[in-house]
């Protein structure tokens, strides 16, 4: 088995979540 | 397995001035390959990761939502000025990732893969009940309408005879009963007046352009059809290179004395509108 390398978020100030704002309209 | 150091990735905000820029690079990417249809426009910042690149640099994942606007891809028309493509006009939406590489301040895109697809008829029927929606390219009524548009143009045509390229666009149109199609057209080396078999003609070396809008009006014993055409400046040939990696000057096409010289924009117009025709 191959270990899955652990995707480790960097700490830092939470960034809003996405998605960002809608531009036009959405469909 | 061996331990491998953690993959870190960093996490920023949609709507990030630095993720804008890196989306508006993507945006412009797919406008620069795109080979036929619309221009797009950024609609939405879905989702972005932001990963470290060895020996430097960082890669911008991307995920993002555009428009298609009415701009056809080769209007020289800059995308701010195109106009995006409303609901009750039956819009257009693409998907898109990315992956941008971020180096030295300059973006370029590493990786790209987007698909689009028109909005559902309920949801268009919801803001117009009456609005015409998208029909399949190879309709036999929009092909039907296309040639009779492109027949009337170059009738009336002084210059190049035009050829099809492409279908762009088409709605049938409930009232009055008609077909409403987009398509574009290539200048020949083909006189209008002078076509006798238009499979002998041939595009210019010097790509000329143009996008026509028309209807076509189904009427008890016949049909009317009204077509407008906006002719955009003829595209520089290419520089071909030779054998020994010389580049060959333009090569003059041969038809050239025989058509009367383009229309000389003065000052240069990025295109030129011929019609309507009725």
């Amino acid at each position: 088995n191959v270990a899955q390398p652990s995707i480790v978020v960097a700490a830092g100030p939470m960034a809003r979540p996405c998605p960002g704002r809608i531009r036009h309209f959405k469909i | 397995a061996p331990h491998l150091p953690g993959l870190v990735y960093r996490e920023l905000n949609c709507d990030d001035p630095e993720t804008e820029q890196a989306a508006l690079v993507a945006v412009d990417y797919i406008n620069d390959h795109l080979l036929g249809g619309y221009k797009h426009t950024l609609n939405q910042i879905d989702k972005v990761k932001v990963w470290p690149r060895r020996p430097m640099g960082e890669v911008f994942e991307l995920e993002i939502d555009t428009l298609e606007t009415t701009c056809y891809v080769r209007d020289p028309t800059p995308l701010a000025n195109c106009t995006v493509r409303q609901l009750t006009e039956h819009a257009v939406e693409g998907d898109c990732d990315f992956q941008v590489l971020k180096q030295d301040g300059q973006f370029t895109v590493l990786f790209a893969k987007c698909h689009s697809s028109p909005d559902s008829a309920e949801d268009v029927r919801k803001v117009c009940p009456q609005c015409g929606l998208l029909a399949p390219m190879n309709d036999t009524k929009v092909v039907h309408a296309v040639d009779v548009a492109l027949t009337a143009f170059n009738t009336q045509s002084n210059g190049s005879y035009f050829q099809l390229v492409e279908i762009s666009r088409a709605q049938h149109v409930p009232l009055p009963p008609s077909t409403y199609v987009e398509f574009a057209v290539a200048a020949t080396d083909c006189v209008a007046k002078e076509v006798t078999d238009p499979a002998k003609c041939n595009l210019l070396a010097e790509k000329q352009y143009g996008f026509c809008k028309a209807t076509l009006t189904e009427k008890v014993g016949g049909e009317d059809v009204a077509v407008t055409c906006t002719l955009f400046q003829t595209q520089p040939v290419p520089p071909q290179l030779q054998p020994d990696g010389t580049e060959m000057s333009n090569p003059t096409s041969v038809a050239d004395s025989a058509l009367p010289p383009p229309p000389q924009a003065d000052p240069p117009v990025a295109a030129l509108v011929v019609g309507p025709v009725v």
